[in-house]
């Protein structure tokens, strides 16, 4: 549902990326590079992908202060299959911001690939 | 598939497979089960072999000489030149010496995920040093488990704290001829359908190998699922016939003399009513994630392990601890109507409640903060004595003499070639 241990994961990293940006006072960009350089060299290289591929949408939509949760639908590693069931989210949403999660999310979509120096897979 | 069916790939396809479906080592050159390797299902799963080339030579082998080979693996080998003996005769024949296995779920694999690793004011170029190795066990921790543990945390201290206890480490103490004589068969997610099969990985040969003292815990799987209906949990009537078969296949593979202790289901209720107000890792930097939120989470995306138990919805909670419990009932009445003709089959009450009743301190301690779910590395060594001491004080007949030699074993041949 919504991308199942795809999402969660996407959610879990965007999360910790985030979060070092808050505790480092640095840019997501920073953040981003410390969290690669802080995994074993043999996966070095996906997390280089992973930079490569989505880096520039993750910054763009954290620095707009989105939740990991809407990031990781912006960047489509969650998806919204049913429209009329509600958006999985594991932060607070912003209740202001959420009248129509599913516009919202469409919006980012949207916004992320617009974007993103990268193709989307 | 298509790669399978080149010639050239059929034996490392077929490693894999030994591997992924059937739990057996996926580096092990003479076909025995047993591996040099540590992860991969090796040596941290089942004790390490002493020599990888020879089938005939595992932990486990029922030998009567080891004069000049120590053939099953305990470190006792050569002959004595006052008798002129060996010493396996000498110190370990007669000694009702037993091999330990589990047979069991993720608990009894020990699952763990290393809290730093969700904790972004603890990440640093060290905390996924072991990321490779903790996944090629599975993100299991047999080695510290409560049936199969058998090192300290030293080793893993940013990883994983807590003491180290179990029952092959008691079944060591007694008897020395034991070492390395354990097996774990522990598989996340496992139920009782998957037991069925999961048993016959099992690699002990009734007529070459020790007696063992098995334990079947299947603590929730059978009533846990990440999916929002009732028809995935297991019927009493299909628990009875599944197990009845694990225990007859265990009566026709076990050696004579082998004794089973079978657990039932653990009431889960446990998990949400400690946990939920509590903050998860990924939320400690804000304090913005309960373990409630997080539960709803994993449901909401459908990958919860368990959808009944990891639940803010008190009634759903409720409903899955029913079944817990019928099926519980059920196992107490399958071993009551059922004897078996080479093997002992014994109930033991799931030794976590008891755990989770006497503990004096914050009852959070004692699950896994990653998941929220498992039991942690304190709680499996407090099960390894609770359980320990209901086997003494229920069944005092079933637990070995001590070996009077273990002395002289100690002080002849130290660590016994350790792990």
């Amino acid at each position: 549902i919504d991308g199942g241990t795809k999402c969660a994961g996407c959610v879990v990293i965007v999360a910790l990326v985030e979060q070092l940006s808050f505790i480092y006072n640095e840019t997501v960009a920073d953040s981003l590079a410390r969290f690669c350089s802080y995994l074993p060299p043999e996966i070095d290289i996906a997390c280089q992908f992973v930079i490569k591929t989505y880096g520039p949408s993750i910054i763009d939509l954290l620095e707009d202060n989105e939740t990991p949760d809407t990031v990781c639908y912006g960047i489509e590693f969650c998806k919204k299959y049913d429209k009329s069931k509600k958006m999985c989210h594991l932060f607070p949403l912003p209740p202001s911001h959420f009248k129509d999660e599913t516009e919202r999310v469409t919006r980012l979509v949207t916004k992320a690939k617009g974007k993103s120096s990268s193709p989307f897979p | 598939k298509e790669i399978c069916s080149i010639s050239a790939f059929k034996k490392l396809c077929q490693l894999f497979n030994n591997f992924t479906d059937y739990h057996t080592p996926l580096f092990d050159e003479d076909g025995d089960s047993f591996s040099i390797e540590n992860t991969f299902r090796g040596a941290d799963w089942r004790g390490k072999d002493c020599n990888d080339l020879n089938p005939k030579i595992y932990p486990g082998r029922l030998t009567s000489s080891d004069a000049v080979v120590d053939s099953n693996c305990n470190g006792i080998v050569g002959i004595d030149p006052a008798s002129n003996k060996s010493y396996e005769e000498l110190w370990c024949n007669g000694t009702m010496a037993m091999g330990t296995i589990l047979l069991g779920d993720s608990a009894g694999a020990h699952f763990h995920i290393p809290p730093s690793w969700l904790t972004a004011k603890e990440l640093n170029t060290d905390t996924y040093s072991d990321l490779l190795t903790i996944l090629e066990n599975e993100l299991d921790w047999p080695m510290l488990s409560f049936v199969t543990g058998f090192q300290t945390t030293e080793k893993w201290k940013k990883d994983i704290q807590g003491p180290v206890d179990s029952t092959y480490l008691k079944m060591r103490t007694l008897n020395r001829c034991n070492h390395r004589d354990y097996q774990n068969i522990g598989v996340n997610g496992a139920r009782s359908s998957s037991m069925k099969e999961l048993v016959k990985f099992l690699a002990r040969h009734r007529l070459l190998d020790k007696p063992v003292m098995a334990t079947i815990e299947l603590l929730g799987n059978d009533v846990c699922s990440g999916h929002e209906d009732t028809s995935h949990m297991t019927t009493p009537e299909e628990y009875y016939n599944n197990m009845h078969y694990v225990f007859e296949y265990l009566d026709s593979a076990l050696p004579v003399g082998s004794v089973v202790f079978a657990t039932g289901l653990v009431d889960g209720r446990i998990l949400y009513d400690t946990l939920h107000s509590n903050i998860h890792p990924i939320g400690s930097t804000r304090g913005d994630v309960t373990y409630s939120d997080f539960y709803d989470y994993l449901n909401c995306l459908e990958i919860s392990p368990c959808f009944g138990w990891m639940n803010s919805n008190e009634t759903w909670r409720n409903l899955t601890s029913d079944r817990a419990l019928e099926l519980t009932q059920t196992m107490e009445k399958l071993i009551k109507e059922t004897k078996y003709q080479n093997i002992t089959v014994l109930y033991m009450p799931v030794p976590l409640h008891q755990v989770f009743d006497t503990w004096k301190g914050d009852k959070a301690d004692l699950i896994e903060p990653v998941d929220g779910f498992h039991p942690s590395q304190i709680t499996n060594a407090l099960v390894a004595n609770v359980t320990w001491q209901y086997i003494r004080d229920t069944y005092p007949d079933i637990v070995p003499p001590e070996n009077p030699y273990n002395e002289l074993i100690q002080k002849k041949f130290g660590d016994q070639g350790g792990y």
